[in-house]
């Protein structure tokens, strides 16, 4: 199946 | 202190009525080089990112550079009384824990100011790098608005390709399966019909429709809407505010498990 990827995983904090 | 007037009011209004479903509480960071906003929605699968330049307003004035926490269900409803022609002057002192919004009707016969209540809002910050985008389609708001809608009576989620031929938006569900696609078409004889698909690369990405759906409540604001996508990366919604900046939404892909 597909899983939701959350967009933190992406952009890293400031 | 921070204080910047908007001639084009609604402008404020469209902007916050397209991401208060989206994020519930958000700040709103002031800076001599211009009034943004950057949140991500409760779940955090997705990103809202708003720009409005300092020279997009008739006047503005941000004395130090300041976080103002504002409820967006509480700042659309005040925002709800400003006229739809009114002119919006926004105004905050720097150690203050409100925030005043002015309204003046076009023929000066009417002011009122209404104070929001700003609120310590925990956010982080994130940083979104420049990306080379595999392929990015422009098309008419409200084609983006229609594809999504539409896509979302049949299934819940869309997957989005990108390939020579043009852009493709499939969904399935207990219906049956939905295509749509999109061409190329800079030919159009009223330019808010034009397509545009700058292509680098094919690509093929999943997305959950009911964050590209909320992302279409900013069709107001635009003639066009990009998307742009790139491999395993989140697609960038980006809606452009003429003369002053943006409203951009970032959205996680849904990949193989």
């Amino acid at each position: 199946g597909m899983k939701q990827k959350s967009i933190s995983s992406f952009f890293a904090a400031k | 202190m921070f204080e910047a007037r908007l001639v084009q009011g609604n402008l404020l209004k469209k902007v916050v009525d397209a991401v208060k479903d989206l994020v519930t509480d958000a700040n709103f960071d002031c800076s001599s080089s211009g009034f943004t906003l950057q949140a991500m929605d409760n779940s955090h699968v997705s990103l809202v990112s708003l720009s409005l330049r300092s020279d997009g307003f008739e006047h503005f004035r941000c004395d130090r550079n300041m976080s103002m926490g504002m409820s967006l269900g509480n700042l659309a409803k005040i925002l709800k009384c400003a006229g739809n022609d009114d002119i919006v002057t926004m105004k905050a002192a720097d150690d203050g824990d409100t925030v005043t919004f002015m309204f003046e009707s076009p023929k000066e016969d009417r002011v009122s100011d209404f104070e929001l209540k700003l609120m310590d809002i925990d956010s982080e910050h994130l940083g979104i790098p420049d990306t080379d985008y595999a392929a990015t389609v422009t098309l008419p708001a409200a084609e983006y608005q229609r594809i999504c809608r539409d896509l979302s009576s049949i299934g819940d989620t869309v997957v989005i390709s990108a390939t020579k031929d043009g852009v493709k938006f499939s969904s399935s569900g207990d219906v049956g399966t939905a295509n749509i696609t999109v061409r190329q078409n800079t030919t159009a004889d009223k330019k808010e019909e034009q397509v545009s698909i700058d292509l680098k690369e094919p690509v093929a990405l999943t997305f959950a429709l009911r964050y590209l759906n909320s992302f279409a409540k900013a069709t107001p604001l635009a003639s066009h809407v990009s998307l742009s996508m790139a491999r395993d990366l989140p697609v960038m919604v980006d809606y452009q505010i003429s003369d002053m900046g943006h409203l951009r939404f970032y959205l996680a892909p849904k990949i193989e498990d």
